[in-house]
């Protein structure tokens, strides 16, 4: 039973991109098969994955295979499936001509949909499916929200990061009514949380109230090692496995899947 | 002599915004007739004045105005433009409106050039104009780059920051070819500086090789002060006036001032 995670809030630097990467190798180590899917043109998450130059095969090819359902065959969706240093864990990176799709699409049949079409075709090969998205509400996000069984939203514990969450809200609320009747919130995950600001603390509290029991009880530190490992192509656990950042997105990984055994 | 520069970086999180608050803030303190236009739908540049309701004529209705060039009059735009707390600074606030003008323009006729009507009437009025921009290279974004004289690049001393920047040039560099051939580049602002962290001193490092001279001196240090001041819809040299954040955007204000005598 393959569980399909997106990534999402439009704010911008909130560490979408970190806690794909670092959520999706956790689940690896702890030998769930898993996908991680880059539907960020800026292609970060590909990047902290030691994936740094364009692939002939990328998630913008795939999608553009998906425009036909009827032929779209499971050996050229592989061909963009790349292996990771994890052995449990390949990802689906990102391309330059993702940032074109919203043009290409708009007057495209079922552009909503190119994603999901792809994901029903590999989900039964994992466990779990992370997807990372853009700092927008663009149809990019919109295909992660109706492809996704749940929504995951990293919330920076500053005040502009909680301002934008009315609109997410509105978006999610639109694409369960109109595209994905079973899209849940998986839950809302502090991050970048710092015991000594007042400012973390506060922000903390009005994101608990916001999203009553849907806030992770992991909680993600500032921590400077999360930030340093995108440089040397690895996730956290490769770079670092002892820090506090590390062993807090581990922490996330075994409260997610244990959130599924309690159903 | 007007001049208009547009904050931009597709990356999310790196101070687009807080740059563009707080610089309009430090000219308007020199008492410099300042306007600073908030382009991003997220609306953050108009909470951080305290705007946080959405406006009967915001931006968005100046840009549906500007539809029609041959009757665009100034007393119409001018009900956009909205007074703060310092009184050399004005603001036309974003609307939740300006997320759909994507999707309105796909097929309007010179639809990269809206602001820029707008801006060629309000210019005289002004000594600066900043533009806010979203965490995107769409056509909000070039709407900003078709109408400004420069370009500010805030990057944040963060690896994911460094990889995005190519890409920008590129934008920047087809629409100098395409829209607007006397754009320049103003600089690149190094912000969320942390002297003790060798990230930010090899990332500042780069910085400096991949824009050569056009890096600007004054340097945005991490400081808690300039994330708490929008939570009181001020900027923050009205919210603590000595702190070090709020002394590097005036000394930034000060250094274009400076840049321009020099010419
Ligand atoms: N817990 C953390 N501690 C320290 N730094 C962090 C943490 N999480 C993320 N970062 C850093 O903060 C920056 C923003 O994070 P990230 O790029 O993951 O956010 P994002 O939401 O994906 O951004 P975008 O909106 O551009 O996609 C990055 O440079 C990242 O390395
Ligand atoms: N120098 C600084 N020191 C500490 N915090 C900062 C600094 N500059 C910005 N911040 C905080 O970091 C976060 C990101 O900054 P900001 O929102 O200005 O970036 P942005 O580029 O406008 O983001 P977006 O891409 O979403 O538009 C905000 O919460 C802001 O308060
Ligand atoms: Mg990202
Ligand atoms: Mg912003």
């Amino acid at each position: 039973m393959s569980k399909v995670i997106a990534v999402c809030n439009q704010k911008g630097g909130v560490g979408k991109t970190t806690t794909s990467v670092n959520l999706a190798a956790s689940f690896a180590v702890l030998e769930k098969k898993t996908l991680l899917i880059d539907m960020d043109p800026q292609g970060n998450a590909s990047q902290g994955l030691g994936i740094n130059e364009g692939q002939d095969e990328d998630i913008h090819e795939a999608l553009y295979l998906a425009a036909s359902p009827d032929t779209l065959k499971k050996e050229e969706l592989e061909k963009s499936v790349k292996s990771t240093k994890l052995d449990f864990l390949k990802i689906m990176p990102s391309g330059p001509d993702l940032a074109v799709l919203e043009i290409e699409l708009v007057n495209a049949m079922s552009r909503e949909r190119r994603l999901e079409r792809i994901i029903n075709i590999l989900k039964p090969d994992y466990d779990y499916i992370i997807i990372d998205s853009p700092p927008s509400l663009n149809l990019l996000t919109i295909n992660v929200l109706t492809a996704a069984s749940s929504v995951l939203i990293p919330v920076q514990c500053e005040y502009y990061a909680l301002q934008g969450l009315a609109e997410l809200f509105n978006t999610i609320r639109l694409v369960q009514k109109n595209l994905n009747n079973d899209l849940t919130i998986e839950g809302a995950l502090l991050t970048m949380f710092d015991i000594r600001l007042n400012l973390s603390k506060q922000v903390a509290e009005e994101v608990k109230t916001c999203f009553s029991k849907k806030v992770f009880q992991t909680v993600i530190p500032r921590n400077i090692k999360l930030s340093e490992a995108p440089s040397h192509g690895k996730p956290a656990i490769l770079y670092d496995v002892q820090n506090k950042g590390t062993q807090a997105y581990m922490k996330l990984a075994e409260e997610i899947i244990q959130g599924e055994l309690d159903g």
